[in-house]
């Protein structure tokens, strides 16, 4: 079996994880946080047999979608003490990264 | 070495963290949240040596029971306009859903 | 690729997270509590190539130190009835504690 584990953007999430349950997928749902963006994001844990891989990230690229982020960085103190507020940097967050891992699986 | 990750009941995680730091264990907990009833459950993350591997599971097995939830699902509205509650679902929740991949272990 | 799992304590989370993207790493960072203590950590993720995973740990190992915690056990009720309060037991929670899994990446 594989283990997916996909992290993807909170607004994309609660449709994705609807649309899996709908195609008879098991999944759990996991808060978390982007390291750069600082922004809330989640990621979906799915065990599911080899053959079943693409079909699932089929769905995921489906129901998630690139979206451009303004971020704006630390501005630079000027010499001469005059604030330049710099042009905000645009950050393309993508629709999905995915870990597929190997993983045998027991239900108890 | 093996990496477990355990999705557990939220009503039976703390009794079973205890029982596996009494046998020396060291685990982690995560807060989750089923895909399909999208209730809170918990995931557990254990490293431990190949041959902890089943100890660890019946542990696991001893202190999660299975429960039966019932979910009302949407209720289809009659041609008439009239409105059936349709009978309630009833939903088997597993003691535990259990993971074992293969890891490597450092302690820094 | 490789995906890394580090257990990390609170208070050295957002520095580690900041050096690794500065270093142009991508993580995801998960809030996570410890089985033993019952505090709150960090779990990071972070999927690298290979060759990355020693630098990474390089860093990892910079940024967090070990600390010493002290926890009250359970006193023991004397026969007496008197109430002895045990001296606290010192327990060393160590850097971090790091999983390297094999794992296959995609971007969606
Ligand atoms: N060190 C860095 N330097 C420059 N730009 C950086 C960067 N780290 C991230 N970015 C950019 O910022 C976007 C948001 O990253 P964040 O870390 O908040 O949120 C990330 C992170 O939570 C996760 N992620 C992406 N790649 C990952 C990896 N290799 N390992 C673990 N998590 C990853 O997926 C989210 C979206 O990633 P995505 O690549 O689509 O989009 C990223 C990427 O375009
Ligand atoms: N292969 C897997 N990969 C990742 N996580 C997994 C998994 N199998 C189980 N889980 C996790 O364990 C919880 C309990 O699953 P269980 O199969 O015992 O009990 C399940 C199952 O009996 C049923 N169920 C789940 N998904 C279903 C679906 N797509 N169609 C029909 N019934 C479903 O509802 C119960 C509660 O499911 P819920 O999603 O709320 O919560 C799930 C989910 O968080
Ligand atoms: N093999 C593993 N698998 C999964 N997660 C792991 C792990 N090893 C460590 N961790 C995680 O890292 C945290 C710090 O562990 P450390 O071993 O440095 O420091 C530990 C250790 O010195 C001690 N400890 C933990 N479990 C123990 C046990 N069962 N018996 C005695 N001492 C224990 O208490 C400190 C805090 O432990 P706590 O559980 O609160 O928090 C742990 C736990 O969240």
């Amino acid at each position: 079996m594989r283990l997916i584990l996909a992290v993807v953007q909170s607004q994309d999430a609660t449709n994705l994880v609807e649309a899996l349950t709908e195609h008879g997928y098991r999944v759990t749902r996991l808060s978390s946080q982007g390291g750069f963006l600082r922004e809330g994001n989640v990621t979906l844990m799915l065990s599911v047999e080899d053959q079943q891989v693409n079909p699932v990230i089929h769905i995921i690229r489906e129901h998630c979608s690139t979206r451009t982020r303004y971020v704006s960085p630390m501005p630079p103190i000027a010499e001469s003490g005059e604030f330049y507020p710099p042009a905000p940097l645009e950050v393309q967050v993508g629709g999905a990264t995915v870990f597929v891992l190997r993983a045998e699986t027991r239900k108890l």
